[in-house]
């Protein structure tokens, strides 16, 4: 299980939205 | 075949990779402060650039953030090819 505090949170957000970003501008 | 929205594997992608990073740095909370820092500077400087609809440039670019990842990173090769998979222009 995790035990992620909110800024573990809006890291996983800001990772996720950069991956997401890459994903577009690869494709 | 390929999920047409991948967003959950992004996401899933992510919360692994946060989690290796608190594991591998749970005696050295500095470190992994200052990589929240980093990923928060960025996503202010990116959200600026975007309100300034092309009138700002952003002051972290993703090559800053992969440089600044390393200095934090050093000797954890597998923690930085991995931050690699993430950036938009590494």
């Amino acid at each position: 299980s995790y035990d992620f505090t909110p800024l573990d949170s809006s890291a996983v957000y800001v990772l996720s939205s950069m991956a997401r970003q890459r994903r577009t501008s690869l494709s | 075949p390929p999920l047409q929205n991948n967003q959950p594997v992004e996401f899933n992608h992510a919360i692994n990779y946060v989690n290796k990073i608190k594991n591998r740095f749970q005696g050295q909370p500095d470190i992994y402060k200052s990589f929240l820092e980093i990923l928060h500077t960025y996503q202010k400087e990116q959200r600026n650039a975007k309100e300034a609809a092309g009138n700002y440039t952003p002051a972290l670019t993703e090559q800053e953030v992969y440089t600044q990842v390393a200095r934090l990173f050093k000797n954890q090769e597998d923690l930085l090819s991995e931050f690699g998979q993430f950036l938009p222009d590494a």
